[in-house]
């Protein structure tokens, strides 16, 4: 699964992501890419996108606990994001990259490893698969 | 308060072991991705331009789980979905069951700004497609061989693999030459 979120300077949000699902999947299976709130959401205060095991991330309703937890709890993305995929998903299942109105990135995940990339307005860049 | 850009090219049990010619790739292509995100949203594009093109490289890159690439089905064929959301407005677009187009990301983003409805699947999405002029391709063309491989091992299996998960190892193997089909060895 790909996916990105990007914030402008002005604290603009949107998230896209993409895939080809599971290997071996059954045919007319439909993951979490494409369901609102689960592997995908956006709103004024974060855009997220959700990467691993569909089916848990539909469950967990990744992408919106995020925002939720971020519009309820008051709480920061990096924190919100972390206690979702660490709290609210089973070990192994999900990865996401999240970025905030206010410019913060994150990309945590509980599988193995993920793909990612980032950068910010500050000249931060980073790219990784395993946990460093 | 500064523009952000994140991007991810699967999650997964991806094995530290990965061999340079399977990871350098990938990294080459996260860099490159991130770059025309970084240079777009210099260059005052909107994030949701932003998000679509990047998707679009990366859907495009057949290292990747999506578009070219995209894992398959039991039945060997590809079904692919994509989804895209605007922040301020929550407006949003998704397709699934794509089997030829090229780029469903940007179908999606034609279901949030052509359609009063959110989500198009299956044959609604390939018809609403090709009423769109979007670039179509043969379904072979997402095809990649290692795709093939991993749903034969997938299948040997009974199991579905997320992205990136090693390959299976049968246990009762004991040629020990043997190798897989993108080089890991099966004994270590």
């Amino acid at each position: 699964t790909v996916g990105c979120v990007a914030v402008d300077s002005s604290g603009n949000l949107a998230a896209a992501t993409s895939t080809g699902g599971l290997v071996n999947k059954m045919a007319g299976r439909i993951g979490d890419t494409p369901i609102i709130g689960a592997g995908t959401y956006a709103n004024s205060l974060c855009a997220v996108s959700a990467t691993g095991k569909g089916e848990a991330i539909i469950r967990a309703t990744i992408g919106r606990d995020v925002a939720a937890l971020m519009e309820y709890k008051g709480l920061s993305l990096e924190k919100a994001a972390a206690y979702v995929v660490q709290e609210c998903a089973p070990v192994g299942t999900v990865g996401l990259v999240a970025v905030s109105a206010n410019g913060q990135v994150t990309m945590p995940f509980n599988t193995n490893g993920m793909f990612r990339a980032c950068a910010n307005e500050d000249g931060y860049t980073h790219v990784g698969i395993w946990q460093d | 308060m500064g523009w952000a850009i994140a991007l991810h090219g699967g999650a997964g049990d991806i094995p530290r072991s990965m061999p340079p010619e399977r990871r350098e790739p990938r990294e080459a292509a996260l860099r490159h991705c991130l770059q025309i995100g970084v240079d777009a949203i210099k260059a005052g594009r909107s994030p949701l331009d932003v998000v679509e093109l990047v998707v679009r490289e990366l859907e495009d890159n057949p290292h990747f789980n999506a578009g070219r690439g995209s894992v398959l089905t039991s039945n060997g064929t590809v079904e692919m979905e994509a989804c895209v959301m605007v922040g301020d407005t929550k407006k949003c677009g998704a397709v699934s069951g794509l089997t030829t187009v090229k780029n469903a990301v940007s179908l999606a983003r034609l279901v949030m700004e052509k359609t009063p409805h959110i989500y198009l699947g299956f044959d609604g999405a390939e018809q609403f497609a090709k009423e769109q002029g979007v670039e179509t391709l043969d379904a072979s063309h997402f095809i990649t061989p290692e795709n093939v491989d991993r749903l034969k091992q997938a299948k040997e299996a009974n199991k579905v693999q997320i992205d990136y998960t090693q390959p299976i190892q049968k246990v009762e193997e004991e040629d020990e030459s043997a190798s897989l089909p993108n080089g890991d060895s099966q004994i270590g």
